[in-house]
Parts: C-alpha cells; sequence; structure tokens
C-alpha cells in the first residue's frame, strides 16, 4: 500500500464499473483505482459466462479466490509439474471411430456457493455446462507477498484474443494486445511445439474476435466422473436427508 | 547457541558440476537449481538461483516463473531470446550474449534458443523456492488442459490440439528440429 493510501473518510457501496463484452459472456470490473479497493490491496470481478460458454485459461499474478454466485460447470486447473491423472481408458477407444485417447489434469465441478483458491501464477479455464449463466465473483489479492510485480491486476492469457478487455483495464491505450503467445515469432512457435505455421498462427490468435469468453462448437468433452443419479439424488437432498 | 546454528550454516553449493544437473537432456542441455531446500540458508535470504546449459540451436521451453522475478546473466555463448508481458506483447525479442544481463519480471513468459554454440546463463530468482510452468513439452499447462478445450481456444482441430498436445515430449530442454532456422536477429 502506498503511503496514506487508506486514509478513507467515507465508504460506499459499489457496482462494477466497466463490462466487456465477449462471444459467450461478458466481465464485470469493479474500479481498482477506488480507494477502498487501493486499501485493501484487491481488485474484484465478475464473470458471466453463458451455457456452453468456455472461459478461455488464463492466469494472474497475484492469489484470487473465487466464488460461484450462480450456475454449473467445471474447471480446470493446470498446476505445474502435476501429472495428467483424469485419462481416457484404452480399452473403451477400441471399435470406436475417431476416439481420441486423451489424459489431462483433474477437473473440478462448480456449483453455486463453491470457493475456489486461485494460487498466483497457477493457469485455469472454466465451462458452463449448465443451462443457466454460470456466474462467477473473483477477488484477486494485489498487495498479496505472492504477487511481486506492482498492484496493478494482471491477467495473462494462454488463448484467444482478449484486446477489449486488457484495453479498457489499461486506460484505453492503443495498443496490440493478446494472448502470450501473440508476443513470441510464429516460427519459434511452430519449432517448440513442431506445428506447421498455420497451426502456430492460430496459437497466436490475432484474426480471434470472440474475446476471452468463447462458445463451444459442441457440447465440450473432456474426461471427468460422472453423478450417479443416486449420487445427484443425495446431493439435492442435503445434508439433512442423510442417514446416521 | 548461534556457533551450532548460524555460525556454521552451509552458504556455499557449487552449481556447475554438470552431475549435480536436475534437468538434463543430452541433445538440449541441463539445467541445476539452487533453492532452500538445497541449501536452507536460501530461505532465509528468500532467494534461489539456477543454472542453465544449451546446447547447440537447442531451446528451452517457453516458461514463466510464477512466484519470483528472474535474473538471467549469460556466461558464454549467446540466445535468442523472447520476452513477453499480459498483454501478450513482445517486451524482448533480441540477442544476449556473454556478459549481458535480462530481467525477467514474474509471470512474463520467455522462451530462449541457444545460437551456434550454444548458450550458458545463470539466473537468481527472488523467492526462495521459485516455481516455473512450461508452455510446451511433457510437463506444460497445455498438456494439462483437455484436447476439446485446447480445439474450441485455438480455433484448431482435435487432430490439430492433440499435435500441440503431444508432439514435443521432452519436458523444459528441447532439441533443435533439423530444418535450418533462420539467423537469431541483432
Amino acid at each position: 500500500q502506498q503511503q496514506g493510501g487508506c486514509q478513507i473518510e467515507r465508504l460506499n457501496a459499489r457496482e462494477p464499473q466497466r463490462r466487456i463484452e465477449a462471444e459467450a459472456g461478458y466481465t464485470e470490473f469493479w474500479d481498482s483505482d477506488d480507494d477502498q479497493f487501493q486499501c485493501a490491496g484487491v481488485a474484484a470481478c465478475r464473470n458471466v459466462i453463458n451455457p456452453q460458454g468456455l472461459l478461455l485459461p488464463s492466469y494472474t499474478s497475484a492469489p484470487a479466490l473465487l466464488y460461484v454466485l450462480q450456475g454449473k460447470g467445471f474447471q480446470g486447473i493446470m498446476i505445474p509439474g502435476c501429472p495428467e491423472t483424469f485419462q481416457s481408458s484404452q480399452q473403451s477407444k477400441e471399435g470406436q471411430s475417431r476416439r481420441f485417447h486423451d489424459q489431462h489434469q483433474k477437473i473440478r465441478n462448480l456449483r453455486e456457493g463453491d470457493v475456489i483458491a486461485l494460487p498466483a501464477g497457477i493457469a485455469h479455464w472454466c465451462y458452463n455446462n449448465g443451462e443457466q449463466d454460470l456466474v462467477l465473483l473473483i477477488i484477486e489479492d494485489t498487495s498479496n507477498d505472492h504477487n511481486q510485480l506492482d498492484n496493478n491486476p494482471r491477467k495473462f492469457f494462454l488463448a484467444g484474443n482478449p484486446q477489449q478487455q486488457q484495453q479498457q483495464q489499461q486506460q484505453k491505450k492503443q495498443q496490440n494486445q493478446g494472448n502470450v503467445l501473440a508476443g513470441m515469432d510464429v516460427d519459434t512457435l511452430a519449432e517448440v511445439f513442431r506445428v506447421d505455421m498455420e497451426t502456430a498462427s492460430r496459437l497466436q490468435g490475432q484474426d480471434d474476435r470472440r474475446g476471452h469468453i468463447v462458445r463451444a462448437e459442441s457440447d465440450l468433452q473432456v474426461i471427468r466422473p460422472q453423478r450417479t443419479r443416486e449420487e445427484q439424488e443425495r446431493e439435492e437432498r442435503g445434508y439433512e436427508g442423510r442417514d446416521n | 547457541g548461534l556457533e551450532e546454528t548460524i555460525c556454521s550454516a552451509r552458504l556455499r553449493q557449487n552449481i556447475d558440476d554438470p552431475s549435480r544437473a536436475d534437468f538434463f537432456n543430452p541433445r538440449a542441455g541441463r539445467l541445476t537449481i539452487l533453492n532452500s531446500l538445497t541449501l536452507p540458508i536460501l530461505s532465509f535470504l528468500q532467494l534461489s538461483a539456477e543454472r542453465g546449459v544449451l546446447y547447440r540451436n537447442a531451446i528451452m521451453a517457453p516458461q514463466y516463473t510464477l512466484n519470483a522475478h528472474s535474473i538471467i546473466y549469460a556466461t558464454r555463448g549467446e540466445a535468442h531470446m523472447q520476452i513477453v508481458d499480459h498483454r501478450g506483447q513482445s517486451v524482448f525479442n533480441e540477442r544476449i550474449q556473454e556478459g549481458q544481463m535480462v530481467v525477467v519480471p514474474q509471470n512474463f513468459v520467455v522462451v530462449k534458443q541457444a545460437g551456434r554454440d550454444g548458450f550458458e546463463w545463470v539466473a537468481l530468482k527472488t523467492n526462495e523456492r521459485a516455481i516455473f510452468s512450461t508452455l510446451a513439452g511433457h510437463t506444460s499447462a497445455l498438456r494439462a488442459i483437455p484436447v476439446d478445450v485446447l480445439a474450441n481456444a485455438y480455433q484448431i482441430s482435435r487432430d490439430e490440439a492433440m499435435k500441440l498436445k503431444r508432439r514435443r515430449d521432452e519436458s523444459i530442454m528441447f532439441e533443435a528440429s533439423a530444418r535450418p532456422r533462420r539467423e537469431t536477429r541483432a
């Protein structure tokens, strides 16, 4: 905190100040320059993800807490060095045409009331597989010791072209912005991923106009354990319906 | 009890010895990490270090250090280094050579490719247990993402998304492909 940053004479309840639209949802930001947010050293935003909307993978320079205000979905959190423990079965793909044998890190279900801890620098993505909007409140602790940059909230996207969002956060500076791969040479990307130049160019997302929340072409297929009907019913009954 | 604790604390550790490498790829290079687990006094200083050696034209996977700044000093050879900020803007896209130093801020993505004579460096990191995350290779963040998510995020086919995940099986140091690469820029 800057010297005298908490000399507040009056506190006011605040609404979000800016809204950034995307193909399958929008994000609203509270003004992180507001005195009370400056004093607390936090930044806040609210993501509204439409059904079949995918919040593109990103990470922040400060730790954050995410609260699910509404809806349901699932989330992938990529923790460096952790194994890909969700694996499609080799057996199940035999005999089926064009099934991909995929494996990835754990997928976590999201539902109303959940709090998710997001450590600084850990990338994550979210998908809305429900029938109503998935609404996420995110509070980023920019003054946390884990953030060694300044107190400005920074989001590093791994995909897409979140140009508009970043421009508005940065007082509409006219700069070319995009995901972190956009700042590398295309031939470097082709070499690093051993893909052709066209795919490497796609990674940069410079022609992508969908924003930071995109609509999945079809319902997203990921490997994750499904609840049985009994489990779902038990969950709906809640704690009161449990036997001792 | 100071003489038994602080006064006798181990303050020295060699990180140039190849046999101490933590990552080694005979076709690409090696990396040795020194942190508070290997030299406990570093937890007091809240600093750590790494020593890297890249062989001719080898590539260090694009990566970011998620809890520290990195101060990189080139000790031998040269490399083409690219550093990208949160807006996807290149803030450094140049050749770094022996005797030069560059600061990579926390979470900025860096990729380096050694020149013809290889590249060696030492880096100081501003956290006792600096952690990096790679964006390509066997333990990368992209490999931890489902194929369908990658296909939708990058607007590519599932086939291409699978290639993106699987083509590079090395972890952090990549052998350069056989095809000639353009010279690093000055």
